[in-house]
């Protein structure tokens, strides 16, 4: 049996606009720790990681760990019909092959079940070691979209520079080439919209701007996103989510033959 | 031009 119940709903929503465009079909695994899922985009260049804790759930049951696989698009086509002020549950019987959406609005005098079909999906996980990240950024998600957003109208690669004065977004397409810098700041009284750089090394690595722009869809999850790079690793692009958990994306750059 | 890396290199299944 599971029953997990989110009075934030419209959360739920979010994470779903997050992953479904990166991602078809994935295993949801919950276990006593939370719901969380790992998946690949089909071409394997990039991975979401998710972990919505158990403690951020209004009520959590799980009595065992259950891997339900489901189709993003049309998880999220349901979600699509919460409000982003219901909350949500998650009901699933043992051994069954569906899974139940359950929306009640705020006032309590509308609640509706929508029923979706579970799938059989073959899931590889794959083992993400713990790394020190040789750069680390730290920068309003509204920003980063921004420049991910602007840069895809002129080229199709960027190339990211981490010094420590600041961090540098490159690209060149065939009308020319543009460059963005963002520098360190040094304000305290807004760290919403401060830029933090914690640099070991510096590290430069160019990524394409297709995947970027599709994690960017987390923007309205977090207020800050971290990017995490090293010159030998998948860079992680990090939404925090205020008292559950986290969306990462992980991307392998592109590499000079 | 530079060529796409893929994850399966840099994570290994488990």
């Amino acid at each position: 049996m599971l029953e997990l119940r989110l009075l934030q709903g419209g959360l739920l929503k979010k994470v779903l606009e997050a992953m479904k465009d990166l991602v078809n079909d994935a295993n949801f695994d919950c276990s006593p720790t939370g719901f969380s899922l790992q998946a690949m985009d089909s071409s394997h260049v990039a991975l979401v990681s998710l972990l919505l804790r158990s403690e951020g759930f209004e009520h959590y049951r799980c009595d065992r760990n259950v891997s339900m696989g489901m189709n993003l698009n049309n998880m999220a086509k349901m979600l699509r019909c919460a409000g982003n002020d219901d909350i949500v549950t998650l009901k699933a019987d043992d051994g069954s092959d569906c899974i139940t959406f359950m929306f009640e609005n705020p006032s309590q005098d509308k609640i509706a079940d929508f029923e979706m079909k579970l799938m059989d999906i073959d899931s590889e996980h794959l083992g993400i070691p713990d790394a020190e990240y040789q750069s680390i950024v730290r920068m309003p998600a509204a920003e980063f979209a921004r420049i991910c957003r602007d840069l895809s109208t002129i080229g199709d690669t960027v190339l990211i520079s981490v010094s420590k004065e600041g961090v540098q977004f490159s690209t060149r397409g065939d009308m020319g080439t543009a460059n963005i810098v963002c520098r360190r700041t040094t304000t305290v009284d807004k760290p919403e919209e401060d830029v933090i750089i914690e640099m070991e090394e510096p590290v430069s690595l160019t990524f394409a701007l297709r995947y970027l722009n599709s994690f960017t869809k987390a923007t309205p999850l977090a207020t800050q996103v971290t990017i995490s790079m090293s010159s030998d690793l998948p860079m992680v692009i990090e939404y925090r989510i205020e008292g559950m958990g986290y969306i990462r994306y992980y991307l392998a750059p592109k590499i000079d033959e | 031009g530079p060529k796409q890396g893929n994850i399966l290199s840099f994570f290994k299944k488990i």
